[in-house]
């Protein structure tokens, strides 16, 4: 029958995202858990979770975070003391390498703590655009309004520029302890800022901005 | 006599008076932890994507939603051949669903899935 589409034309098997992420990406039940919601990433991501979708995960209208997937990649760093004196420095490389093929990046921010009180005084931190051998390090700004005082700083650029292409981004995590300090205080255990990718899945099956479907006249 | 059946429509349903065993929306709430699925999606807890069961009327009302094709199929079924069955009460319109996931390499994820909960029911 010529009508028949030749075999190669032949749709797809639709995708099952959800059963594709379960076998791709989710962590095996066997023998791992996830933890009680402690860590400030996850801290964050159960606001931004809260913010986005009500107690039985219905998306909330007009809270639209803008997209259907946000990342959020946790930093590795080198090791070795990151203080010297009343100084904290470290670099943070995000691996982005994990983003799937139908993931297109919208925005991208980091997020972290400009300020942080401590037992006597207080810490001040700022990040910085690794400097390479083609280019000096960049102060990042953080958003004109921090949420619950974390600061956000756009990093969109750097990645859409190539940075990201590399597979990675690099940051310097930079704080200075302020107000009276002592010599004996200890180093303060500091979390490290995260990435946040705000992405587009296009994948079928993927949540479209709701809207009521068109019903025609019978 | 498809003009007797649809003049004696509003009668018909009143004798019907099943409501109950009509094709409907049913409330199914489930934990991801029945699912087997906690160790992954950790918010929300629990999910409801409900689902439809009942009886379709042999006259589809239009709250059923139905194609053209679901009324002809249940005349086939009433007139021509029972063989041919009614149809079916299956979900119609759905919404997404926000899920917080844990990944393998520890990063956490947001993510909307569309046709998560079903939203009215349909007979086709």
């Amino acid at each position: 029958d010529q009508s028949l589409p030749p075999p190669g034309s032949l749709p797809a098997v639709p995708p099952l995202p959800l059963l594709q992420a379960l076998q791709v990406r989710a962590p095996g039940s066997q023998g791992w858990q996830a933890g009680p919601a402690s860590g400030q990433p996850l801290r964050y991501m159960l606001n931004l979770y809260r913010h986005a979708a009500d107690r039985e995960g219905r998306p909330r209208h007009g809270r639209s975070l803008g997209t259907n997937t946000v990342r959020l990649v946790q930093a590795s760093s080198p090791g070795g003391p990151p203080w010297a004196g009343r100084r904290y420095v470290q670099l943070l490389t995000y691996r982005l390498e994990g983003l799937s093929e139908t993931e297109h990046l919208l925005r991208a921010t980091v997020v972290y703590l400009p300020s942080l009180m401590l037992a006597q005084g207080r810490l001040l931190c700022a990040l910085e655009l690794a400097a390479t051998s083609e280019a000096p390090g960049v102060l990042l700004s953080p958003a004109a309004r921090p949420r619950h005082g974390w600061a956000e700083a756009d990093v969109t650029p750097y990645l859409m520029q190539g940075n990201g292409s590399a597979g990675s981004l690099a940051l310097q995590h930079v704080c200075v302890r302020a107000g009276r300090v002592g010599s004996r205080d200890a180093p303060v255990a500091l979390s490290h800022p995260f990435l946040l990718l705000y992405l587009n899945d296009t994948q079928a099956g993927l949540a479209l901005p709701v809207r009521e479907p068109h019903r025609h006249r019978r | 006599d498809t003009g007797t059946l649809a003049h004696d429509l509003p009668g018909y349903l009143r004798d019907q008076g099943g409501e109950k065993s009509d094709c409907s929306l049913r409330s199914f709430p489930v934990s991801f932890a029945q699912l087997g699925w906690d160790h992954w999606i950790i918010a929300p807890h629990r999910y409801n994507p409900r689902y439809c069961k009942g009886a379709c009327p042999h006259l589809l009302r239009y709250d059923y939603h139905a194609p053209n094709h679901a009324v002809v199929q249940s005349f086939v079924h009433q007139l021509v051949d029972a063989n041919v069955p009614w149809p079916s009460c299956v979900p119609y319109r759905y919404s997404p669903i926000s899920v917080l996931m844990i990944e393998r390499d520890g990063g956490i994820l947001y993510k909307e899935y569309e046709n998560m909960i079903a939203e009215s029911c349909t007979c086709r």
